[in-house]
């Protein structure tokens, strides 16, 4: 437990007023360390144990308080600041429908997103439309359709289609045709530095212009975080995140690495792989688990 | 790490970002500057310009041979499981593998054991037509271990020599659903004493260190055999393999580099330190 390992290394602030620069740094080390098992990128961490030590020096350390204690809350309290204060739900457009488009990373579990973010606004008064705009891969089609039967949900595809602009655009008109509120787009799994593919889901973007576009990581992704969603933002200036396959045991530094490099919030947590295992992300429990 | 007159602590610093970032994890990388540091010390190495060339071997010896020895000749029907959490390339790996074997001339036999996930059997199936392999499939819902044992059957009666065994991914938390894996091990045992005969466990190059996690469970609950390594094609370095064949022992023996059939190959120990290092 990081507490207790801060612990000893304070063991001998005990009855002193401040905390030096040599405290802070021998603390920190403990925290990095937390931080890096956690798959917090290797840089980001560097640039977080900066700030808390800059910030920290000099801090009263409180009688009644242990020294390891004060530095782990303090730490704490800076993730949860970093991670996004209050929760940020998905944008509404001005003028319906509301179109969300989702992007990611293969495997990372867009299209089960999908179907829990149709379920999850219907629940809230919308009426979904979901868009099956992966035609790359085996059976991904038909696994959204699954899903939408399951949930009955309408699903739009165009057998055939080899252009995924193509199928979103008449995607939409029908959805506006149906009158249905709320339009939820599934893409396809692509790498960051496929150029044909991202030019694929830019190109999306500017025809049908989403309102919210989320970039879909998994929780489990280690160091890499930082250049995969430093590409997607780059290119697509994605509105918000959501961290899958949270109800594993991965501790998820990469929502703090995600966090620092495109300053987007994140919004929902996938905890299961059933259509009801959504939730809004809580900074507060994310930070409790990155730190281990 | 090229640029350094001197072997001192800047390099070594330099030489631990680059192995955190490549997902080798806190404590492997410790321990292989540790190894190092003491082989500097041992040799009395002064040049700095031989420090890379130290760490790569180290590595690679770590890494081990680590090629795909399937001996079909001795084994028929061999059998193979493909293990996983979700989403990390084991029904694609399964297509990849069918394809390759057909290729050599072998009869393969798939078994559609993923019975949970929308339209998983459709999609095995749409990769048994591009391999040219058989499948073996049930209703979804059913019992994976019901799949597994009639494909291992069918494989039996039909002289096939390969089955494989596609699984539902899931989460090594999930109690319940490693006792499920055990169940169609044993079933498959059951039926084959020796099968499966090699248990694989598919790890997508972008997982950060939970992937010692999922090496763990998955191992205790079923003995994996191997690793498949996916997704090399991406920016990810995979070295999450370095931390599990060092505190398992378990060896990587494939790994996918894209998303077609073709795009499968043995893993290559000094292939894999060159990736890491460029
Ligand atoms: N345990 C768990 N599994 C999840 C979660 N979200 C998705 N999955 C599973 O992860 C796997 C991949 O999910 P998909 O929705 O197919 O992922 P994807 O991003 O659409 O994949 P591609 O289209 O191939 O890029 C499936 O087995 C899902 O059931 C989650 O929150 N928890
Ligand atoms: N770029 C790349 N993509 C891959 C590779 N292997 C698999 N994929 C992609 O990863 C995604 C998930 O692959 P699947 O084979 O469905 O993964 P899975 O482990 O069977 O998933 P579940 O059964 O849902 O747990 C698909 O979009 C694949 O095309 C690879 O080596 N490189
Ligand atoms: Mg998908
Ligand atoms: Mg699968």
């Amino acid at each position: 437990d990081l507490s207790n390992k801060l612990e000893s290394v304070f063991k001998q602030l005990r009855g002193q007023g401040k905390l030096t620069e040599k405290n802070i740094k021998d603390g920190l080390r403990d925290v990095r360390r937390a931080l890096l098992e956690s798959d917090v990128n290797y840089k980001v961490a560097k640039d977080f144990i900066k700030r808390v030590e800059e910030r920290a020096v000099g801090e009263e350390v409180l009688r009644s308080l242990k020294p390891g204690e004060y530095v782990v809350r303090y730490v704490h309290e800076e993730l949860i600041n970093l991670l996004g204060g209050k929760f940020q739900d998905i944008q509404v457009a001005p003028q319906p429908p509301t179109i969300v488009m989702v992007c990611g990373l293969q495997g990372s579990g867009k299209t089960t997103l999908c179907g829990k973010f149709a379920r999850y606004f219907r629940k809230k008064g919308k009426h979904p439309f979901l868009i099956a705009g992966d035609i790359y891969r085996p059976a991904a089609i038909h696994q959204l359709q699954v899903i939408g039967k399951q949930l009955d949900i309408p699903v739009f595809s165009i057998e055939g289609e080899k252009d995924a602009v193509t199928i979103c655009r008449k995607g939409l008109a029908e959805a506006k045709r149906l009158g249905h509120d709320f339009v939820i787009i599934d893409t396809a799994g692509r790498l960051q530095i496929d150029e044909a593919m991202m030019a694929e889901v830019e190109r999306i973007k500017h025809e049908i212009q989403p309102t919210e576009i989320v970039f879909v990581a998994d929780a489990m992704i280690g160091q890499e975080a930082v250049n995969v969603a430093k590409a997607f933002h780059d290119r697509l200036a994605f509105d918000s995140v959501a961290l899958t396959k949270m109800d594993g045991d991965a501790r998820g530094g990469a929502a703090l690495s995600i966090r620092a490099v495109t300053g987007k919030p994140i919004k929902y947590i996938g905890v299961g792989e059933k259509m009801d295992a959504l939730e809004p992300f809580n900074p507060e429990g994310m930070a409790s688990r990155i730190l281990g | 790490i090229r640029g350094h007159t001197t072997i001192d602590d800047d390099l070594m610093e330099e030489i631990e970002e680059l192995l955190i970032s490549a997902d080798v994890g806190v404590h492997a990388t410790m321990t292989i500057i540790d190894r190092l540091q003491n082989r500097i010390k041992i040799d009395k190495i002064k040049d700095p310009s031989l420090v890379e060339g130290l760490l790569k071997a180290e590595i690679a010896a770590l890494m081990g041979e680590g090629s795909y020895e399937l001996d079909l000749s001795a084994v028929k029907p061999y059998v193979i499981m493909v293990v996983g959490v979700n989403g990390v390339g084991k029904t694609t790996t399964i297509g990849k593998i069918a394809a390759r074997l057909k290729q050599e001339g072998k009869h393969v036999i798939l078994a559609a054991g993923d019975t949970f996930r929308a339209a998983a059997i459709d999609q095995l199936e749409i990769w048994a037509d591009r391999a040219g392999a058989q499948i073996v499939r049930s209703q979804p819902e059913a019992d994976p271990a019901a799949v597994a044992f009639d494909a291992v059957d069918a494989a039996l009666a039909r002289n096939a020599d390969v089955v494989l065994i596609d699984t539902a991914g899931r989460l090594h938390t999930k109690v319940n659903l490693m006792k499920e894996l055990e169940k169609i091990k044993r079933v498959v045992q059951k039926r084959l004493p020796a099968a499966p005969h090699e248990i694989l466990l598919v790890l997508d190059a972008t997982t950060g260190q939970n992937a010692i996690q999922q090496a763990k469970l998955f191992n205790q609950v079923v003995d994996i055999s191997g690793l498949v390594l996916t997704k090399l094609d991406g920016t990810a370095k995979g070295g999450i393999v370095i931390a599990i064949k060092d505190e398992l022992n378990i060896p990587v023996k494939l790994i996918g580099v894209g998303e077609q059939v073709e795009d499968i190959q043995d893993f290559d120990p000094h292939d894999f330190v060159e990736a890491l290092f460029a």
